[in-house]
């Protein structure tokens, strides 16, 4: 039942969104955070082949399965996270980047991220003053087990604080930042590892931006009908 | 026989150069006069692609490392050089000869801040923002030898800033005008970087397929009865290049190594 092949026609320089039936599961391997289990991977490769030509592109990608919650704990202020229904004690690290020449290498990225597993760490939260992180930092973080808090790029010198005072309203190019949001999500929403969306750091973004990043993040009517139907199932039983 | 599909990065065989130290147009470069580190004199030297510019002058020796001690303070900072000091050709030249109903694309995974490509003579623009992927459809201006040049002029963020004398958290946050990083003004835990970040710092490929490309898959999975019963959901975006509907069959396969290359399907 992993294996599907599906047709589709498109027409001449036509672009679709495909969506394939789901692909049932009976107990996967889930994908845990550091200390919590392993970080099992399923490998997904979705393939076209065309009439007359043969294959056409494939694409592949390692996937873990995991359910990941959160919310703000009306007593504490802090934001409580459950991995696959199991709370969990959240030791996290600060991260801007690797190196500030950006001379990202796999084998440096291995290194840094291991070293935080290493130091017992289930989360890394990468500043919104540093980069929007990289493939090759997501993998590795699937590979150890780090969930990331990933921050978009707003911080002290876009809401009007500091001395000299900064530009209040964010950046100039609000339609620009969308697009890099959304380029960037697309970029990395594939991985067990990314646990969160954080608008900037320690502050809201400018109400439009912030609007449309909750917009574009917000759970698809799906799966927010999946989530009641499942609330609804809890309670029957 | 096609060239082989996929994706090939080019991270190998680049050159740099200050643009103000270059006569040559983009199309020249990319055309009749293709650039070498020698004669001595040359303003080219080996590029540390992906990097910054900071990353190349390191690694050709022509500043210290603004790692160690207060070297730092010794490497001009854009706000008094101005930001053609820290303007840079990038050049390489790949092989790549696709058949007829192939497609190729020229992928930049992210550069800072904005940018022009020459390819064979063909420009493109790179535009604004050093968190977006650029995408190029080559195809057409690949040149039929399959001997490829390719140049790159990357300009710094718009707002680079001035640093204060007394430093400061985030400079004079000019920088946060762009969609750019922000500590490279300087932060409570690093000194500025002079360059800003400047250059192609991300991954650099060359991706070949056929008539139709798959772009961004988006794999969620929805969980019931405790983690027992788990759905995968697989959505895909498909672009047909070729100017005739395209009957595909379209396949999603999950495997799981259960031991040395044993896979379980």
């Amino acid at each position: 039942e992993h294996l599907q092949k599906e047709h589709v026609s498109i027409l001449p320089g036509g672009h679709v969104q495909y969506t394939f039936p789901e692909a049932f599961f009976y107990k996967p391997n889930l994908w845990w955070p550091n200390g919590m289990g392993k970080q099992s991977l399923y490998n997904v490769e979705i393939s076209v082949e065309v009439k007359g030509f043969g294959e056409s592109d494939s694409w592949s990608h390692p996937f873990g399965f995991r359910k990941i919650e959160s919310h703000i704990d009306s007593a504490t202020g802090g934001r409580l996270f459950k991995v696959n229904d199991q709370p969990i004690f959240i030791r996290g690290g600060n991260w801007i980047l690797s190196d500030g020449l950006l001379r990202l290498s796999d084998e440096r990225y291995k290194t840094d991220i291991k070293f935080h597993a290493d130091m017992n760490f289930n989360m890394i939260r990468c500043w919104g003053g540093g980069l929007a992180e990289r493939p090759e930092f997501y993998h590795y973080c699937d590979i150890y087990g780090l969930l990331v808090w990933q921050e978009f790029w707003i911080t002290g010198d876009v809401d009007g604080r500091g001395d000299p005072v900064s530009n209040p309203d964010g950046p100039l190019d609000h339609d620009l930042f969308m697009f890099c949001a959304r380029d960037t999500v697309k970029l990395l929403r594939n991985h067990p590892s990314l646990a969160l969306w954080v608008g900037g750091n320690e502050q809201v973004p400018p109400d439009d931006i912030n609007t449309a990043l909750k917009n574009d993040l917000k759970l698809h009517p799906y799966f927010q009908k999946i989530n009641e139907t499942e609330n609804l199932t809890k309670e029957l039983s | 026989m096609a060239v082989e599909m996929g994706k090939t990065v080019l991270d190998k065989g680049w050159l740099a150069a200050r643009s103000t130290e270059v006569d040559l147009t983009g199309v020249q470069l990319t055309t009749t006069h293709p650039p070498a580190i020698s004669p001595a004199g040359s303003p080219w030297m080996e590029a540390h692609v992906p990097g910054t510019v900071l990353a190349t002058l390191l690694k050709n020796k022509l500043i210290p490392d603004p790692f160690y001690g207060l070297e730092n303070e010794s490497i001009i900072d854009i706000a008094d050089s101005g930001r053609e000091y820290y303007t840079f050709w990038f050049f390489t030249s790949f092989q790549c000869k696709p058949m007829s109903n192939q497609h190729v694309n020229l992928n930049f995974r992210a550069i800072n801040y904005s940018g022009e490509v020459y390819l064979n003579g063909h420009r493109r623009v790179l535009p604004k923002g050093m968190f977006r992927r650029h995408s190029l459809d080559i195809t057409d201006i690949l040149h039929p030898d399959g001997q490829n040049l390719l140049a790159v002029i990357i300009y710094p963020p718009d707002h680079p800033g001035r640093i204060p004398p007394e430093g400061g958290q985030g400079g004079d946050h000019e920088i946060g005008k762009d969609v750019a990083t922000q500590y490279v003004e300087g932060w409570d835990w690093i000194a500025p970087i002079r360059d800003r970040n400047t250059g192609i710092w991300d991954e650099v490929s060359v991706s070949v397929t056929g008539p139709v490309k798959i772009v961004d898959p988006h794999l969620v999975s929805s969980f019931f009865d405790g983690c027992r019963r788990v759905y995968l959901h697989a959505t895909t975006e498909l672009v047909n290049n070729s100017a005739s509907v395209a009957e595909c069959d379209l396949n999603i396969q999950v495997t799981t190594e259960l031991e040395g290359n044993v896979c379980l399907v």
